[in-house]
């Protein structure tokens, strides 16, 4: 099953 | 002092009426640009940017950046107080921690004024990059969300697969399985009821429904919607509103581990 990712694994913080 | 003033106070309704099951806090950073929000869902999965320019707005003065922290469920509870036709005015100041909603009918016979708390919101922006996607699919907003919805009733996940000739939802539940594909759409009488798809290359994604069905909530915003996408990156589900700005929701995909 995929699996939900995190948005900020994929934006870096400011 | 920030003030700023709207033709129609229903269009800030129905932007928050969009996000704000998404997002129940929110900090509107001011600035001489215009207003500009961004917040992730509680569970971290989904962004929403939204962008509203200050040459979009009747009037708009911000002497200086400013931040205002709100609760959009007490938010959109005065803005429905507004009239169909009313314009609305926004105004506050650094000194108190309010921001005024002003309501004006269209002959300025009745006037009627709101006073919202402001709150501090602990709140982290992430940087969106500036990227490039493999595949751009415009189509007519209310056809995306009759896709997602119809979808819904089927599964929890939509796989996403563009090609050259169309794009492809799939879903499958319990009771079986469903694909909805569209073509390439260009010859209609509206420029919004094209379905135009740009691919650089193929890209094949899957994301939880129940949160492009929320993101759909922006349908009545704009008569198209543009999906960006790209293999292994978030969606963006783009609402553009005609000369202000847009509404952008972002949503991580499901990934094989």
């Amino acid at each position: 099953q995929p699996q939900q990712r995190g948005i900020s694994s994929f934006f870096g913080r400011q | 002092m920030f003030e700023a003033q709207m033709a129609q106070a229903a269009l800030l309704k129905q932007i928050i009426e969009s996000i704000r099951e998404l997002i129940t806090e929110a900090t509107f950073e001011v600035s001489g640009t215009g207003m500009m929000l961004q917040a992730m869902d509680s569970s971290h999965v989904s962004l929403v940017a939204l962008n509203l320019r200050s040459d979009g707005f009747q009037l708009f003065r911000a002497d200086r950046p400013f931040s205002m922290g709100m609760n959009l469920n007490h938010m959109a509870k005065m803005l429905k107080c507004a009239g169909k036709d009313d314009t609305l005015t926004m105004r506050a100041d650094e000194a108190n921690d309010l921001v005024t909603f002003l309501f004006e009918s269209p002959g300025n016979e009745r006037l009627a004024e709101f006073e919202l708390k402001l709150m501090d919101i602990t709140s982290e922006n992430l940087g969106i990059p500036d990227a490039e996607y493999s595949a751009t699919v415009s189509m007519p907003s209310a056809e995306f969300q009759r896709i997602v919805k119809d979808l819904g009733s089927i599964g929890d996940t939509v796989e996403i697969t563009v090609t050259k000739d169309d794009v492809r939802f799939a879903a499958s539940g319990d009771i079986g399985n469903a694909t909805i594909k569209c073509r390439q759409l260009l010859d209609t009488e509206k420029p919004e009821d094209r379905t135009l798809i740009e691919m650089v290359e193929p890209v094949n994604l899957t994301f939880a429904l129940r949160y492009l069905i929320n993101f759909s909530k922006a349908t009545s915003l704009a008569p198209s919607v543009t999906i960006k996408l790209s293999t292994e990156m978030p969606v963006v589900v783009e609402y553009k509103l005609s000369d202000i700005g847009y509404v952008r929701f972002y949503l991580a995909p499901k990934i094989e581990d």
